[in-house]
């Protein structure tokens, strides 16, 4: 799955989610890829978030919305993502999964659980893409 | 301290070591922001480079709409971990489906297509969804008919030798794993019938039994016996997830 988020010279946010979803899924069961809120979700006012992981249990708690909800309540972009993981976490202790938030500002972070996750930002302040690593 | 509140200071510390912090590994989670910017789940960099082209292009730059469509569909182009685009992910009967979704945050508008078949364009038709309709979310062969009516290419098979065969060493492993629960044949392909919970518990707990004279394998989480463990020791992991 490809979640990405883009702000851009004018300051206007958008988010798109690409996927073939799980491997060998019963025909017809759908991810959490096209669920506003769950894979991704972007507002011009506040920032951005994208994700990736188990969808089945992912859209049940719309990690995404979370993220932009906290941080337009004011949170940093790492108390966001640490605390819509931790919701997850706290019912299905085994769930794997993570997110990255980025806010209005450009300022980013991710967090995740139950695997190593990785997350892609290229801005003006650098010269090509640069990857950052979230460790377990 | 009585034993459940050893307990729960036990499982809290196991959920604290369980959890992966934001901060990336020797440096700062959270970077000073410099617009445009482009952030992208993985180290798809070739996506966040093409999406990078369009935003950082001329003076204005490119839109964030387009540049999201830019960078998931270098993705799905290039297959990205096999988790994009066609060719990967067969489903049970070895078919290859698109979920897709794009969202404007300037006007809160959205679009998305979901189990969409032989159409390899996923954010493409998402877009379409987004600009030409009132809707959110077009599902199945419907979002299929939609996408070609609007111009993408197709119909398509998605599918790939790489996915096929994947597909056909799944179906000989007697399609394990997979995603039914409560369900018998419980280790073999379908066609499946649903077991009532008595007659799952009897199945597991015969499981449990004949495991434990061998290595013990967890087939229950003890406090929640409406939802097996097996049906969380599913197998997502980094080339096999939303």
């Amino acid at each position: 799955t490809i979640s990405m988020a883009v702000i851009d010279k004018m300051g206007h946010v958008a988010v798109g989610t690409s996927t073939n979803g799980a491997t060998f899924k019963i025909p017809g069961r759908v991810g959490d890829g096209p669920i506003p809120g769950s894979s991704s979700y972007g507002d011009d006012e506040v920032g951005a978030c994208g994700a990736s992981g188990d969808g089945d249990i992912m859209m049940r708690f719309l990690p995404c919305y979370q993220v932009v909800e906290s941080m337009r309540q004011g949170m940093e972009p790492r108390d966001a993502a640490m605390d819509a993981i931790s919701r997850i976490a706290r019912k299905f202790p085994n769930f794997v999964g993570a997110v990255f938030a980025v806010n209005k500002k450009g300022v980013h972070a991710g967090a995740c659980h139950g695997w190593t996750f990785q997350y892609s930002v290229r801005n003006s302040s650098m010269h090509d893409v640069e990857v950052i690593t979230v460790y377990p | 301290m009585g034993r459940s509140s050893v307990s729960l200071l036990v499982g809290l510390l196991l959920l604290r070591f369980n959890w992966c912090l934001a901060v990336h590994g020797g440096g700062v989670g959270e970077v000073g922001g410099v617009f445009p910017v482009v952030v992208s789940t993985w180290p798809f960099r070739e996506a966040v480079r093409a999406a990078w082209d369009v935003v950082s292009a001329g003076d204005g730059g490119g839109s964030a709409v387009d540049a999201v469509v830019a960078g998931c569909s270098a993705c799905e182009v290039l297959r990205c971990d096999g988790t994009v685009g066609p060719g990967g992910s067969p489903d049970e009967n070895g078919e290859t489906t698109l979920d897709a979704l794009i969202m404007n945050g300037a006007t809160m508008e959205i679009g998305a297509v979901a189990a969409m078949r032989y159409v390899k364009d996923g954010i493409k038709a998402a877009k379409l969804v987004m600009e030409h309709s009132l809707h959110t979310l077009l599902v199945g062969e419907k979002a299929t008919d939609f996408a070609i009516s609007m111009g993408l290419p197709g119909p398509i098979n998605l599918s790939s030798p790489e996915s096929l065969e994947k597909w056909a060493n799944w179906r000989q492993n007697h399609c394990q794993p997979n995603f039914w629960k409560n369900v018998a044949p419980a280790d073999s392909c379908g066609p499946y019938h649903p077991i009532n919970l008595a007659q799952a518990l009897d199945s597991a707990k015969h499981e449990v039994e004949w495991s434990q004279g061998g290595v013990c394998q967890e087939r229950f989480q003890s406090d929640s016996l409406l939802e097996p463990i097996h049906s969380h020791l599913k197998f997502i992991d980094r080339h096999n997830h939303d």
